[in-house]
């Protein structure tokens, strides 16, 4: 399991750091391996390196070979430090809300790039992004098509370009939920019993 | 490996019966607010599961049950059927199609289904780690948890590497 | 005190109502002084009445006397009920993402309106907000214009329409934020040392 | 009474002045992610006197103090003045504006003003209680927060009531 998960977790850091360049347009990310904080504080006190959100520190190489020897790594957590371009590397609590948006998303790409799931359901991740950066994740997404299954809810448009499969739902006059067409790559399917948009 | 359907019925705001049908690659699903969206990602996380009601927004697991509208009375049953398509063998079952079912009554009885027979929640939880689908449900990213993975220790955020690995 | 508290109270029960009616057509609204929880639990668990977000049961008219007689009333809680239209009344953890943000924001209007602050900054509150539904809450902020000053910071193109005065920021490429552009009431008023807008 | 303007230097990312003028009415705010707008939010909360790091996304105070670029080097302090109308003469100051500053430097000593005239916090709390506006600033709705209201308990809620009243 041990050496799983270390497999696991350089393909994970190295896809993190590729999909922090690309949501992070001349920015960088990195993940790290640090030793599980003691204090039982939620680590957000011991930011001594600055530019990571919390966690106790980074292990030096002899350090992870001590750890190696006779400690348990596997209680070591994963700490997540990102720098936007033009930015210095600061505690992710600072980050605004469309960037912590993109670093939550990067590390969750991060993980499906070297494992990925057969499907996943992603429920409004967008709503504090930009334009821009919705963009940027609906590129990342489209790349991604052809390995896993997604399942996007939305409430907005742009999101909506990127659909194979279209699904809008809707609260009837009897108060329960429908479903009031489905879209499949430009054919319109309207489905039994459906009223017309705009109840 | 792929979600082929997602059927519910007496569940949350679907009270008739409801089938979604999806493919391989990108599924959009919109519509307005308290329409019944992050109602069929519940829907898939119970089905799949779930034990604690807040998951799912519930205080008890009877909140999922259908509890009734102006025009339409609550239902005594909660139902969600989802339908994998298992061509590529990935759950060791002789099965091109894989169907998994949870049912819950308003006296709280429930049960679980693998292909129409019944069977046990750890069944389930089992042939769910063979599709590679861990049991948190760490693929479903519900609305307004995407920041989650930023605020936990570095240690909870393990679980979802080793929930991968 | 106390009896600021009740009279404060009392128009703020009557203004939610309304705010709820117009937020949710058709629907109704509800604010009820509670019993506070006694198990120490969030209250959550204690939801006896349902269409109730959580809280230890609702207080007869006699218990009120014998609270005002003895007990004390200021340890009440708020317990807020809506139910939108042609639903039951459930708990709010229930409620949809949206639904959620326009039961808080109706619970804020209601507050206002009885009592105005000088001013309030709304940081993002529409987020999870569909276009009918920011619609209905920028009609009602435009409402209160003339009573107290709005400040909201949006990235909505929609929630734009509503401004008397219109602030664009920027992040520079020093790394710093900037002014970008300033825009009261159509005229644009573009500030020195202002880069063009997509640097 | 009303917010007239908001100055910032060396605040988080407005390392170099900003001022932004108000007026009675709605001002919206709009730029892209990253760009600085709920700092603004904080400036205000900050030079309230806002004692909690954490009501400002830092963990110690000194979070708030602009810590450089990739071209500007870290600031020294940081500074934030609110100018409020008191035309109506809400704050029971001879003055038809009142200003507010809070300083902090980089060794965590700090300064509050009123009127440029050094004060301390307990002061600016009771002139803004004069001016309707409480300490726990209920009338600032931070980003991600909205249901904070729905999520606390019952009790909790009255706190914004009794604020107010
Ligand atoms: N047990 C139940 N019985 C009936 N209706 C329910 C039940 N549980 C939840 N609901 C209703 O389902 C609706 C919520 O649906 P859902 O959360 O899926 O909305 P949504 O489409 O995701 O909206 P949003 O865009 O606001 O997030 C709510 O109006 C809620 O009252
Ligand atoms: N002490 C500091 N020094 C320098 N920059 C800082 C400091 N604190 C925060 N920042 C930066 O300020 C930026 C955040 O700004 P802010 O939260 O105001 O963005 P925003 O415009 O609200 O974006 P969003 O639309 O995503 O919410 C972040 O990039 C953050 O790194
Ligand atoms: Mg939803
Ligand atoms: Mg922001």
């Amino acid at each position: 399991i041990e050496s799983t998960f270390n497999a696991t977790f350089e393909a994970v850091q190295q896809n993190f750091s590729e999909v922090v360049s690309t949501l992070f347009p001349g920015g960088e990310g990195r993940l790290t391996l640090v030793k599980p904080e003691t204090d039982g504080a939620d680590g957000v006190r011991e930011d001594g390196g600055g530019g990571t959100d919390d966690g106790g520190g980074v292990m030096t190489e002899e350090e992870e070979e001590d750890a190696a020897a006779g400690i348990s790594i596997d209680q070591r957590g994963i700490e997540i430090s990102v720098k936007p371009a033009r930015k210095t590397v600061r505690s992710l609590s600072l980050f605004s809300g469309g960037e912590r948006s993109l670093v939550a998303i990067a590390f969750l790409f991060a993980i499906f790039l070297a494992r990925p799931a057969p499907f996943y359901i992603l429920d409004e991740v967008e709503a504090a992004l930009d334009d821009t950066n919705i963009d940027r994740l609906l590129i990342m997404l489209r790349s991604f098509q052809d390995r896993t299954q997604f399942i996007v809810i939305t409430h907005q448009k742009r999101t909506m370009e990127v659909a194979d499969t279209l699904y809008g739902v809707s609260m009837g006059a009897d108060g329960t939920s429908k479903i009031l067409s489905r879209r499949m790559n430009g054919d319109d399917a309207e489905l039994s019993g459906v009223e017309t948009i705009g109840d | 490996m792929y979600l082929k359907s997602v059927k519910a019925r007496g569940f949350k705001s679907f009270a008739r019966p409801v089938e979604f049908a999806f493919e391989p690659g990108i599924t959009v699903v919109v519509g307005p607010n308290g329409s019944g969206k992050s109602n069929i990602a519940d829907a898939v996380v119970w089905a799949m599961g779930e034990q604690s009601p807040s998951a799912v927004r519930g205080a008890t697991m009877q909140d999922v049950i259908f509890s009734g509208s102006d025009q339409m009375a609550p239902s005594g049953m909660a139902e969600v059927e989802l339908v994998f398509d298992n061509s590529c063998g990935t759950i060791p079952l002789d099965f091109s199609e894989v169907m998994i079912s949870r049912r819950l009554y308003r006296d709280g009885d429930g049960q679980y289904f693998i292909n129409k027979s019944g069977c046990r929640l750890i069944d389930v939880g089992e042939l769910l780690s063979d599709a590679g689908l861990g049991r948190d449900s760490h693929s479903i990213i519900s609305q307004g948890k995407v920041d989650a993975v930023l605020e936990g220790r570095p240690t909870e955020r393990r679980a979802h590497i080793e929930e991968a690995a």
